[in-house]
């Protein structure tokens, strides 16, 4: 219900409060039950091992434009393999090598671009980058959608 | 969409810096309902481009990033008369300030989405999934005209790194089948993205050593054992699969989501019953374990520091002013 190590206490408070649900037009814990951060209702079965094909199609068939990032402190699905896969496995050129990208004067990661799509590292951060780099991550994320390197 | 307008936020003072709707989507035909949560970019969202954000699991909700990372709000509990509420602050770093944020809590059974059929609509898989996102967004698109010509991306984390291309493919192909709306799809993010068997699993080892989690020696040792670097799908029982075995022991007790941060309640805590008073116990034990170890770190900072007769500002002290010159201070960058 709730991955090890998370604590998940304010967000259970708030959307298994009633006014919460009504205030933002959710069903009713009465209805649809308790809200947890994961759930155990799914039976969710992996039928696709690998979408290494897919990003190689949506970026150099269909003209995406793609950010793939990693905060580098995190052990659950570490940079090192993200590194690997869009590195060796996309058979796209490097168009830009790997080189540090500034927040304020400071090295917030590091970022090389094959193509359309784009790998980053952001320093510090775990698997949810946003939480422990929010100012970072707003820049990176800003940066991308306005295509800036 | 009038019916959807969020008019205000319980725990929040004050009015809301753009527009918040929250509520169903029906997709397929057994009774599905996806549940969303759209906040309007804080400046003219009739310019900024639209971005779907997808938690991971799979069968996480999309809330995680709503309450914990880049949302309209920072939530912080707080001991209320009533006992412990929760009270919302605006997020300056509240990534609607640049984009109209769409989060979406898929596939049904997850989050607040559901399905009228019950449990037996909760049996799915990647493909199923991704259509029934299509739907979603093409249904939601024609309920919010306006934004059907705004740039789109779709965004996520962890196993959304599966949800995210699979949908894009969807969207994708959908446009070119002629399907309406058209969904003006620009491109995609994906933070710390599950993509493939393989090469994910062969990641970890790497990451440990150098991290520093394990020896170099231990992980040349597991380099040879394990054919060359192919951790991935080691027999049970060959010398490979034990090594990997030992690794794993070796950084069991660290945050698997941060090895910086502290474990709250442990990283083996498997209880699905939340019990309030354990909670602020375990969590304060954490904390005081947290500060005494920071405490350590930072002693052992300032002598290394002063074994090289450098003056370096360290956490606590004084920051410079504005334009003194510190020595070294730039190479902390």
């Amino acid at each position: 219900l709730t991955p090890p190590c998370t604590d998940a206490r304010a967000a259970s408070l708030w959307l298994n409060d009633d006014a919460v649900r009504s205030a933002i037009h959710a069903a009713p814990k009465q209805v649809i039950g308790e809200w947890t951060l994961c759930s155990n209702h799914l039976f969710y079965t992996r039928v696709v091992p690998s979408l290494i094909p897919t990003h190689k199609s949506l970026t150099q068939k269909h003209g995406l434009r793609a950010l793939i990032y990693s905060g580098d402190h995190d052990m659950a699905v570490p940079h090192t393999g993200s590194e690997v896969w869009t590195s060796t496995k996309l058979d796209a050129p490097e168009t830009a090598p790997w080189r540090p990208w500034m927040v304020a004067s400071q090295v917030a990661g590091y970022v090389v671009d094959y193509g359309s799509l784009s790998y980053a590292t952001v320093k510090g951060a775990g698997h949810m980058v946003p939480t422990n780099k929010p100012k970072e991550s707003l820049t990176m994320f800003k940066r991308f959608l306005d295509g800036e390197p | 969409k009038q019916n959807d307008l969020i008019d205000a936020v319980p725990g929040f003072d004050g009015e809301l810096p753009s527009k918040h709707y929250g509520g169903y989507i029906p997709v397929g035909t057994s009774g599905k309902r996806l549940y969303y949560y759209f906040v309007e970019a804080e400046t003219d969202p009739s310019e900024a481009p639209v971005v779907l954000w997808l938690n991971g699991g799979p069968g996480c909700s999309s809330f995680d990033g709503f309450v914990y990372e880049h949302g309209p709000f920072n939530f912080r509990l707080a001991d209320t008369k009533a006992g412990q509420g929760v009270k919302l602050t605006l997020n300056s770093y509240a990534w609607n300030k640049v984009a109209n944020m769409l989060f979406l809590d898929s596939p049904a059974g997850v989050g607040l989405s559901y399905s009228e059929a019950g449990p037996r609509d909760y049996r799915t898989d990647d493909l199923v999934t991704a259509a029934d996102a299509e739907e979603f967004l093409r249904k939601w698109f024609t309920r919010y005209t306006q934004f059907q010509s705004s740039r789109f991306f779709i965004s996520g984390e962890s196993y959304a790194g599966m949800y995210v291309p699979n949908l894009a493919r969807a969207v994708v192909e959908g446009n070119e089948d002629g399907a309406e709306p058209y969904i003006n799809i620009e491109g995609y993010l994906i933070g710390n993205a599950v993509t493939d068997t393989e090469v994910d699993g062969n990641a970890l080892p790497l990451f440990a050593a150098g991290k520093s989690l394990i020896s170099q020696a231990q992980y040349d040792t597991l380099w040879k054992r394990c054919d060359g670097g192919n951790f991935w799908n080691a027999s049970a029982g060959c010398e490979c699969d034990e090594l990997l075995d030992d690794l794993v022991d070796a950084v069991s007790a660290l945050n698997v989501y941060d090895v910086l941060e502290p474990c709250y309640l442990g990283p083996n805590y498997d209880d699905g019953e939340e019990d309030q008073d354990d909670e602020g116990e375990g969590w304060a034990k954490v904390q005081g374990a947290a500060k005494k170890k920071k405490q350590a770190r930072l002693n052992s900072l300032q002598k290394a520091l002063k074994s090289h007769g450098r003056k370096w500002p360290v956490v606590g002290s004084a920051l410079p002013r504005v334009g003194e010159r510190v020595h070294n201070w730039h190479t902390l960058g």
